[in-house]
Protein backbone atom coordinates (compact mmCIF):
# COMPACT_ATOMS: atom_id res chain seq x y z
CA UNK A 1 0.00 0.00 0.00
CA UNK A 2 0.90 3.45 0.09
CA UNK A 3 3.20 4.75 2.44
CA UNK A 4 0.28 6.93 3.67
CA UNK A 5 -3.59 7.70 2.83
CA UNK A 6 -6.04 10.05 3.66
CA UNK A 7 -9.88 10.00 2.68
CA UNK A 8 -10.06 12.87 4.51
CA UNK A 9 -8.39 15.12 1.96
CA UNK A 10 -10.09 13.45 -1.10
CA UNK A 11 -13.55 14.51 -0.16
CA UNK A 12 -14.43 10.80 1.16
CA UNK A 13 -15.31 11.64 4.81
CA UNK A 14 -18.24 13.96 6.50
CA UNK A 15 -17.81 15.89 9.59
CA UNK A 16 -17.32 14.80 12.91
CA UNK A 17 -20.29 14.05 14.52
CA UNK A 18 -21.76 13.51 18.17
CA UNK A 19 -23.63 10.54 19.60
CA UNK A 20 -24.60 11.99 22.50
CA UNK A 21 -24.90 10.29 25.35
CA UNK A 22 -26.25 7.04 23.64
CA UNK A 23 -24.14 4.00 22.42
CA UNK A 24 -24.74 4.08 18.92
CA UNK A 25 -20.69 4.30 18.18
CA UNK A 26 -21.74 1.27 15.75
CA UNK A 27 -24.65 3.58 13.52
CA UNK A 28 -21.80 6.42 13.21
CA UNK A 29 -19.36 4.05 12.18
CA UNK A 30 -21.82 2.39 9.64
CA UNK A 31 -22.90 4.64 7.89
CA UNK A 32 -19.55 6.83 7.61
CA UNK A 33 -18.17 3.81 5.90
CA UNK A 34 -21.20 3.84 3.41
CA UNK A 35 -20.93 7.41 3.07
CA UNK A 36 -16.93 6.72 1.64
CA UNK A 37 -18.48 4.01 -0.54
CA UNK A 38 -21.43 6.16 -2.07
CA UNK A 39 -18.85 8.78 -2.57
CA UNK A 40 -16.10 6.59 -4.04
CA UNK A 41 -18.71 4.42 -6.79
CA UNK A 42 -21.66 7.43 -6.78
CA UNK A 43 -19.31 10.79 -6.65
CA UNK A 44 -21.63 12.69 -3.78
CA UNK A 45 -20.71 12.56 -0.26
CA UNK A 46 -23.61 12.82 1.30
CA UNK A 47 -24.13 12.73 5.44
CA UNK A 48 -26.40 9.67 6.27
CA UNK A 49 -28.93 8.91 8.88
CA UNK A 50 -27.77 6.82 12.03
CA UNK A 51 -30.97 7.49 13.85
CA UNK A 52 -32.73 5.68 11.04
CA UNK A 53 -30.89 2.88 12.03
CA UNK A 54 -31.32 3.19 15.66
CA UNK A 55 -35.31 3.36 15.19
CA UNK A 56 -35.34 0.78 12.42
CA UNK A 57 -32.66 -1.84 12.57
CA UNK A 58 -34.32 -4.14 15.03
CA UNK A 59 -31.61 -6.54 15.54
CA UNK A 60 -29.58 -4.05 17.05
CA UNK A 61 -30.28 -2.41 20.32
CA UNK A 62 -29.79 1.08 19.78
CA UNK A 63 -28.47 2.75 22.27
CA UNK A 64 -27.50 -0.18 23.87
CA UNK A 65 -25.72 -1.35 21.42
CA UNK A 66 -25.09 -3.01 17.98
CA UNK A 67 -23.05 -4.68 15.64
CA UNK A 68 -21.67 -3.17 12.08
CA UNK A 69 -22.68 -6.58 9.95
CA UNK A 70 -25.85 -6.16 11.52
CA UNK A 71 -26.55 -2.60 10.38
CA UNK A 72 -25.36 -3.53 7.07
CA UNK A 73 -28.10 -6.78 6.81
CA UNK A 74 -30.74 -3.52 8.05
CA UNK A 75 -29.68 -1.57 5.57
CA UNK A 76 -30.22 -3.92 2.56
CA UNK A 77 -33.74 -5.00 4.07
CA UNK A 78 -34.82 -1.47 4.44
CA UNK A 79 -34.05 -0.81 1.08
CA UNK A 80 -31.53 2.33 2.10
CA UNK A 81 -30.40 4.78 4.25
CA UNK A 82 -32.16 8.17 4.20
CA UNK A 83 -29.89 11.23 4.72
CA UNK A 84 -28.63 13.16 8.21
CA UNK A 85 -31.58 15.85 7.29
CA UNK A 86 -34.12 13.48 6.36
CA UNK A 87 -33.84 11.74 9.37
CA UNK A 88 -32.53 13.83 11.45
CA UNK A 89 -30.18 12.12 15.01
CA UNK A 90 -31.82 12.14 18.18
CA UNK A 91 -30.07 9.95 20.07
CA UNK A 92 -32.40 7.85 21.69
CA UNK A 93 -34.94 4.93 20.84
CA UNK A 94 -38.02 6.19 18.82
CA UNK A 95 -40.52 4.90 16.45
CA UNK A 96 -39.13 3.54 12.78
CA UNK A 97 -40.24 6.03 10.43
CA UNK A 98 -38.73 5.04 7.77
CA UNK A 99 -39.87 5.64 4.13
CA UNK A 100 -38.12 4.07 1.61
CA UNK A 101 -38.58 7.14 -0.98
CA UNK A 102 -36.59 9.23 1.24
CA UNK A 103 -33.90 6.79 0.80
CA UNK A 104 -30.89 8.00 -1.23
CA UNK A 105 -28.24 5.43 -1.08
CA UNK A 106 -28.25 1.65 -0.65
CA UNK A 107 -25.83 -1.27 -0.69
CA UNK A 108 -25.68 -4.37 -2.06
CA UNK A 109 -23.68 -6.26 0.38
CA UNK A 110 -21.09 -6.36 2.85
CA UNK A 111 -17.99 -7.82 3.49
CA UNK A 112 -15.18 -9.06 6.20
CA UNK A 113 -11.48 -7.61 6.15
CA UNK A 114 -8.49 -8.98 6.69
CA UNK A 115 -7.30 -8.59 10.08
CA UNK A 116 -3.33 -8.48 8.59
CA UNK A 117 -2.57 -4.84 9.09
CA UNK A 118 -1.03 -4.66 5.65
CA UNK A 119 -3.39 -5.79 3.58
CA UNK A 120 -5.97 -3.89 5.94
CA UNK A 121 -4.17 -0.35 4.47
CA UNK A 122 -3.82 -1.54 0.76
CA UNK A 123 -7.83 -2.34 1.00
CA UNK A 124 -8.16 0.92 2.34
CA UNK A 125 -6.57 2.98 0.13
CA UNK A 126 -8.08 1.50 -2.49
CA UNK A 127 -11.71 1.41 -1.45
CA UNK A 128 -12.09 3.94 0.94
CA UNK A 129 -13.06 4.31 4.72
CA UNK A 130 -13.10 0.83 6.46
CA UNK A 131 -15.53 0.58 9.69
CA UNK A 132 -13.65 -1.16 12.80
CA UNK A 133 -14.24 -1.97 16.51
CA UNK A 134 -11.65 -1.29 19.05
CA UNK A 135 -10.75 -1.54 22.92
CA UNK A 136 -11.46 2.22 23.90
CA UNK A 137 -8.96 1.61 26.83
CA UNK A 138 -7.96 5.34 28.19
CA UNK A 139 -10.03 6.95 25.35
CA UNK A 140 -12.30 8.74 27.77
CA UNK A 141 -9.13 10.94 28.69
CA UNK A 142 -7.48 10.83 25.01
CA UNK A 143 -6.27 14.31 24.20
CA UNK A 144 -3.93 14.31 21.26
CA UNK A 145 -1.32 12.03 20.02
CA UNK A 146 -0.51 8.82 18.89
CA UNK A 147 -1.56 6.26 21.35
CA UNK A 148 -0.25 2.79 21.77
CA UNK A 149 -1.50 1.71 25.35
CA UNK A 150 -0.15 -1.83 26.79
CA UNK A 151 -1.01 -4.73 24.79
CA UNK A 152 -2.73 -6.25 28.57
CA UNK A 153 -4.57 -3.01 29.27
CA UNK A 154 -5.80 -2.51 25.79
CA UNK A 155 -6.85 -6.41 25.01
CA UNK A 156 -7.84 -6.96 21.25
CA UNK A 157 -10.78 -9.31 22.75
CA UNK A 158 -12.65 -6.69 24.76
CA UNK A 159 -13.70 -4.46 21.75
CA UNK A 160 -15.84 -1.71 22.94
CA UNK A 161 -16.44 0.80 20.44
CA UNK A 162 -16.82 0.90 16.76
CA UNK A 163 -15.24 3.92 15.20
CA UNK A 164 -14.19 4.47 11.16
CA UNK A 165 -10.47 3.90 10.03
CA UNK A 166 -10.35 6.78 7.45
CA UNK A 167 -6.26 7.13 6.69
CA UNK A 168 -3.00 5.70 7.89
CA UNK A 169 0.69 7.35 7.83
CA UNK A 170 3.67 8.26 10.30
CA UNK A 171 4.40 11.05 12.47
CA UNK A 172 8.28 11.27 12.72
CA UNK A 173 8.68 7.25 12.67
CA UNK A 174 5.77 6.02 14.23
CA UNK A 175 3.06 4.30 12.17
CA UNK A 176 -0.56 5.52 12.55
CA UNK A 177 -4.30 4.78 11.93
CA UNK A 178 -6.36 8.01 11.61
CA UNK A 179 -9.78 7.42 13.48
CA UNK A 180 -12.51 8.91 12.93
CA UNK A 181 -14.74 8.75 16.36
CA UNK A 182 -18.39 10.22 17.14
CA UNK A 183 -17.57 11.95 20.44
CA UNK A 184 -17.72 15.72 19.12
CA UNK A 185 -15.16 17.85 17.42
CA UNK A 186 -14.31 18.96 21.41
CA UNK A 187 -12.72 15.29 21.53
CA UNK A 188 -9.58 14.54 20.71
CA UNK A 189 -8.01 16.36 17.69
CA UNK A 190 -10.69 17.99 16.60
CA UNK A 191 -13.12 14.47 17.31
CA UNK A 192 -10.27 12.11 15.60
CA UNK A 193 -8.01 9.48 17.54
CA UNK A 194 -4.71 8.45 16.48
CA UNK A 195 -3.92 4.60 17.13
CA UNK A 196 -0.54 2.86 16.82
CA UNK A 197 -0.25 1.09 13.41
CA UNK A 198 0.88 -2.28 12.71
CA UNK A 199 0.75 -4.29 16.94
CA UNK A 200 -2.94 -4.74 16.50
CA UNK A 201 -3.06 -2.22 19.21
CA UNK A 202 -6.75 -2.11 20.67
CA UNK A 203 -7.67 -4.63 18.18
CA UNK A 204 -7.65 -2.26 15.52
CA UNK A 205 -7.88 -5.33 13.56
CA UNK A 206 -9.91 -7.75 14.49
CA UNK A 207 -13.38 -6.21 13.22
CA UNK A 208 -12.84 -4.64 9.99
CA UNK A 209 -15.89 -4.55 7.74
CA UNK A 210 -17.72 -2.45 5.21
CA UNK A 211 -20.62 -2.26 2.53
CA UNK A 212 -20.00 -2.88 -0.64
CA UNK A 213 -21.73 -1.15 -3.59
CA UNK A 214 -22.18 -2.34 -7.05
CA UNK B 1 -4.19 6.88 69.78
CA UNK B 2 -2.68 10.47 70.88
CA UNK B 3 -5.49 13.26 70.78
CA UNK B 4 -3.04 16.39 70.16
CA UNK B 5 -1.43 16.74 66.51
CA UNK B 6 1.61 17.34 66.52
CA UNK B 7 2.67 20.65 64.42
CA UNK B 8 2.19 20.94 60.31
CA UNK B 9 3.88 18.81 57.98
CA UNK B 10 4.94 16.43 60.27
CA UNK B 11 4.49 12.90 59.82
CA UNK B 12 0.69 11.18 60.02
CA UNK B 13 -0.34 10.40 63.43
CA UNK B 14 -3.30 8.02 64.82
CA UNK B 15 -6.30 9.52 65.45
CA UNK B 16 -8.93 9.08 68.29
CA UNK B 17 -12.63 7.89 66.73
CA UNK B 18 -14.23 11.07 67.24
CA UNK B 19 -12.10 12.88 65.22
CA UNK B 20 -12.69 10.44 62.33
CA UNK B 21 -16.07 11.32 62.49
CA UNK B 22 -16.82 13.81 59.95
CA UNK B 23 -14.52 12.56 56.88
CA UNK B 24 -15.54 9.19 57.31
CA UNK B 25 -19.41 10.29 57.28
CA UNK B 26 -18.56 12.37 54.46
CA UNK B 27 -16.80 9.09 52.90
CA UNK B 28 -19.73 6.76 53.51
CA UNK B 29 -21.79 9.43 52.01
CA UNK B 30 -20.45 9.12 48.77
CA UNK B 31 -20.30 5.23 48.79
CA UNK B 32 -23.74 5.41 49.33
CA UNK B 33 -24.58 8.21 47.04
CA UNK B 34 -27.36 7.64 44.45
CA UNK B 35 -28.91 4.48 46.51
CA UNK B 36 -32.23 4.24 47.99
CA UNK B 37 -33.00 4.27 51.67
CA UNK B 38 -32.48 0.68 52.84
CA UNK B 39 -30.22 -0.25 50.43
CA UNK B 40 -27.17 2.16 51.95
CA UNK B 41 -24.07 0.89 53.89
CA UNK B 42 -23.41 1.21 57.31
CA UNK B 43 -20.42 1.90 59.23
CA UNK B 44 -18.78 -0.43 61.08
CA UNK B 45 -15.20 0.42 62.79
CA UNK B 46 -13.02 2.88 61.64
CA UNK B 47 -9.15 3.40 62.16
CA UNK B 48 -6.70 6.23 60.31
CA UNK B 49 -4.32 8.91 59.84
CA UNK B 50 -4.18 12.67 59.24
CA UNK B 51 -1.62 14.47 57.81
CA UNK B 52 -1.26 18.28 57.20
CA UNK B 53 -1.52 19.24 53.33
CA UNK B 54 -1.79 22.96 53.18
CA UNK B 55 -4.54 24.11 54.92
CA UNK B 56 -6.39 21.33 55.55
CA UNK B 57 -5.75 17.68 56.22
CA UNK B 58 -5.69 14.37 54.15
CA UNK B 59 -7.33 11.40 55.81
CA UNK B 60 -6.69 7.92 55.51
CA UNK B 61 -9.32 6.06 56.52
CA UNK B 62 -9.63 1.97 57.05
CA UNK B 63 -13.01 1.18 57.55
CA UNK B 64 -15.55 -1.91 57.41
CA UNK B 65 -19.05 -1.14 55.66
CA UNK B 66 -21.85 -3.35 56.53
CA UNK B 67 -24.12 -3.96 53.31
CA UNK B 68 -27.71 -4.47 53.95
CA UNK B 69 -29.40 -7.73 52.94
CA UNK B 70 -30.15 -7.90 49.58
CA UNK B 71 -33.65 -8.58 48.88
CA UNK B 72 -34.02 -7.69 45.38
CA UNK B 73 -33.29 -11.54 43.49
CA UNK B 74 -32.76 -9.35 40.17
CA UNK B 75 -29.90 -6.94 41.73
CA UNK B 76 -28.41 -9.67 43.33
CA UNK B 77 -26.69 -12.75 41.74
CA UNK B 78 -25.50 -14.52 44.66
CA UNK B 79 -28.06 -14.10 47.84
CA UNK B 80 -26.20 -12.62 50.68
CA UNK B 81 -27.77 -12.41 54.21
CA UNK B 82 -25.45 -9.44 54.90
CA UNK B 83 -21.71 -8.46 53.49
CA UNK B 84 -19.01 -6.72 55.46
CA UNK B 85 -16.47 -4.94 53.20
CA UNK B 86 -13.22 -3.55 54.16
CA UNK B 87 -12.59 -0.09 52.23
CA UNK B 88 -10.09 2.41 52.74
CA UNK B 89 -10.85 6.30 51.60
CA UNK B 90 -8.74 9.33 51.39
CA UNK B 91 -10.80 12.13 51.91
CA UNK B 92 -9.43 15.78 51.85
CA UNK B 93 -10.47 18.23 54.29
CA UNK B 94 -9.94 21.80 53.29
CA UNK B 95 -11.77 24.19 55.57
CA UNK B 96 -14.61 21.80 56.56
CA UNK B 97 -14.67 21.13 52.70
CA UNK B 98 -14.22 17.28 52.17
CA UNK B 99 -12.77 15.60 48.48
CA UNK B 100 -12.72 12.00 48.30
CA UNK B 101 -9.78 11.27 46.78
CA UNK B 102 -9.60 7.72 46.26
CA UNK B 103 -12.10 4.63 47.34
CA UNK B 104 -10.68 0.89 47.50
CA UNK B 105 -13.62 -1.87 49.07
CA UNK B 106 -13.61 -5.59 49.03
CA UNK B 107 -14.99 -7.81 50.68
CA UNK B 108 -14.16 -9.21 53.68
CA UNK B 109 -15.17 -13.09 54.14
CA UNK B 110 -17.47 -12.78 57.90
CA UNK B 111 -17.45 -17.26 57.47
CA UNK B 112 -13.71 -17.00 57.83
CA UNK B 113 -12.60 -14.55 60.08
CA UNK B 114 -15.71 -15.04 62.46
CA UNK B 115 -17.65 -12.14 64.12
CA UNK B 116 -17.29 -9.63 61.18
CA UNK B 117 -13.55 -8.65 61.86
CA UNK B 118 -10.34 -9.43 60.63
CA UNK B 119 -7.66 -10.94 62.85
CA UNK B 120 -5.96 -8.57 64.95
CA UNK B 121 -8.75 -5.69 63.33
CA UNK B 122 -7.68 -3.63 66.38
CA UNK B 123 -4.24 -4.27 66.63
CA UNK B 124 -2.32 -0.84 65.17
CA UNK B 125 0.54 -3.41 63.95
CA UNK B 126 -2.07 -5.44 61.96
CA UNK B 127 -1.23 -5.92 57.93
CA UNK B 128 -4.70 -4.82 57.25
CA UNK B 129 -4.63 -1.28 58.39
CA UNK B 130 -0.91 -0.10 57.54
CA UNK B 131 -0.41 1.91 54.69
CA UNK B 132 1.79 -0.29 52.77
CA UNK B 133 4.70 1.63 51.20
CA UNK B 134 3.37 0.82 47.36
CA UNK B 135 0.04 1.77 48.58
CA UNK B 136 1.75 5.29 49.75
CA UNK B 137 3.73 5.78 46.77
CA UNK B 138 0.93 4.79 43.99
CA UNK B 139 -1.53 6.74 45.57
CA UNK B 140 0.40 9.64 46.70
CA UNK B 141 3.44 10.43 44.36
CA UNK B 142 2.46 9.00 41.31
CA UNK B 143 -0.93 10.83 41.32
CA UNK B 144 0.30 14.52 43.30
CA UNK B 145 4.09 14.74 42.59
CA UNK B 146 4.32 17.77 44.68
CA UNK B 147 3.21 15.75 47.57
CA UNK B 148 6.36 13.48 47.77
CA UNK B 149 7.73 17.17 49.43
CA UNK B 150 6.73 17.93 52.84
CA UNK B 151 4.96 19.40 54.24
CA UNK B 152 2.39 19.37 51.37
CA UNK B 153 1.98 22.56 48.95
CA UNK B 154 0.10 25.16 50.11
CA UNK B 155 -2.37 25.17 47.52
CA UNK B 156 -2.78 21.67 46.17
CA UNK B 157 -6.62 21.41 46.82
CA UNK B 158 -6.76 25.12 45.83
CA UNK B 159 -4.69 23.57 42.69
CA UNK B 160 -7.42 21.02 42.36
CA UNK B 161 -10.23 23.15 42.36
CA UNK B 162 -8.69 25.40 40.01
CA UNK B 163 -8.41 22.72 37.15
CA UNK B 164 -11.85 21.84 38.16
CA UNK B 165 -12.99 24.94 37.73
CA UNK B 166 -11.38 25.14 34.56
CA UNK B 167 -12.81 22.27 33.36
CA UNK B 168 -16.62 22.76 34.47
CA UNK B 169 -16.07 26.42 32.21
CA UNK B 170 -14.32 25.02 29.23
CA UNK B 171 -17.32 22.09 28.69
CA UNK B 172 -20.07 24.35 30.46
CA UNK B 173 -20.78 22.29 32.62
CA UNK B 174 -23.67 23.10 35.60
CA UNK B 175 -24.74 20.65 38.89
CA UNK B 176 -28.05 20.23 40.42
CA UNK B 177 -26.50 20.28 43.90
CA UNK B 178 -23.72 21.15 46.12
CA UNK B 179 -23.49 17.77 47.02
CA UNK B 180 -23.68 16.84 43.37
CA UNK B 181 -20.74 19.34 42.51
CA UNK B 182 -18.38 17.95 45.32
CA UNK B 183 -19.26 14.74 44.34
CA UNK B 184 -18.39 15.19 40.77
CA UNK B 185 -15.03 16.98 41.71
CA UNK B 186 -14.00 13.68 43.72
CA UNK B 187 -14.71 11.59 40.75
CA UNK B 188 -12.54 14.47 38.77
CA UNK B 189 -9.68 14.00 41.28
CA UNK B 190 -9.87 10.49 40.52
CA UNK B 191 -10.17 10.46 36.88
CA UNK B 192 -6.70 12.53 36.52
CA UNK B 193 -5.00 9.49 38.64
CA UNK B 194 -6.46 7.65 36.21
CA UNK B 195 -5.22 9.70 33.53
CA UNK B 196 -2.17 9.89 34.54
CA UNK B 197 -1.60 6.22 34.91
CA UNK B 198 -2.59 5.39 31.42
CA UNK B 199 0.19 8.08 29.94
CA UNK B 200 2.66 6.47 32.47
CA UNK B 201 1.79 3.10 30.41
CA UNK B 202 1.69 4.62 26.94
CA UNK B 203 3.90 3.39 24.50
CA UNK B 204 2.88 6.24 22.03
CA UNK B 205 3.40 10.13 21.62
CA UNK B 206 -0.64 10.52 23.11
CA UNK B 207 -1.28 12.69 25.79
CA UNK B 208 -3.74 12.06 28.22
CA UNK B 209 -5.63 14.40 30.31
CA UNK B 210 -8.64 16.34 31.26
CA UNK B 211 -11.27 15.78 28.62
CA UNK B 212 -15.15 16.77 28.47
CA UNK B 213 -15.48 13.34 29.74
CA UNK B 214 -13.33 13.76 33.17
CA UNK B 215 -16.33 14.16 35.35
CA UNK B 216 -17.61 11.21 34.75
CA UNK B 217 -16.84 7.18 36.51
CA UNK B 218 -15.44 4.45 34.69
CA UNK B 219 -18.75 2.81 34.99
CA UNK B 220 -20.88 5.88 33.66
CA UNK B 221 -18.61 6.12 31.02
CA UNK B 222 -18.72 2.66 30.07
CA UNK B 223 -22.28 2.62 30.39
CA UNK B 224 -23.29 5.47 27.79
CA UNK B 225 -20.71 5.70 25.65
CA UNK B 226 -19.76 2.64 25.06
CA UNK B 227 -21.24 -0.94 23.20
CA UNK B 228 -20.91 -4.19 24.96
CA UNK B 229 -22.53 -6.04 22.41
CA UNK B 230 -19.40 -5.64 20.71
CA UNK B 231 -17.93 -8.17 22.05
CA UNK B 232 -20.57 -10.60 23.48
CA UNK B 233 -22.41 -10.66 20.39
CA UNK B 234 -21.20 -12.45 17.77
CA UNK B 235 -22.92 -10.66 14.91
CA UNK B 236 -23.93 -11.83 11.01
CA UNK B 237 -21.24 -13.89 9.51
CA UNK B 238 -20.18 -11.79 6.16
CA UNK B 239 -17.92 -12.92 3.36
CA UNK B 240 -14.50 -12.24 3.56
CA UNK B 241 -13.34 -9.02 1.01
CA UNK B 242 -11.43 -10.06 -2.26
CA UNK B 243 -7.70 -9.15 -1.52
CA UNK B 244 -6.63 -5.93 -3.15
CA UNK B 245 -3.70 -6.74 -5.59
CA UNK B 246 -2.68 -2.87 -6.87
CA UNK B 247 -3.67 -0.06 -5.21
Amino acid sequence: PPPQWDWRNKGAVTNVKDQGMCGSCWAFSVTGNVEGQWFLKRGTLLSLSEQELLDCDKTDKACLGGLPSNAYSAIRTLGGLETEDDYSYRGRLQTCSFSAEKAKVYINDSVELSKNEQKLAAWLAKNGPVSIAINAFGMQFYRHGISHPLRPLCSPWLIDHAVLLVGYGNRSAIPFWAIKNSWGTDWGEEGYYYLHRGSGACGVNIMASSAVIN
Amino acid sequence: ASSKPPAAGAQAWELASPELREPARFALEMYNRGRAAGTRAALGAVRGRVRRAGRGSLYSLKATLVEPPCNDPTVCQLPVSKKTLLCSFEVLDELGKHMLLRRDCGPVDTKTTGAGRAPGWFSPASPLFQLSPDDRNETFSSFLPLLNKDPLPQDFSVKMASIFKDFVTTYNRTYDSQEEASWRMSVFANNMVRAQKIQALDRGTARYGVTKFSDLTEEEFRTIYLNPLLKDAPGRNMRPAQPVTDV
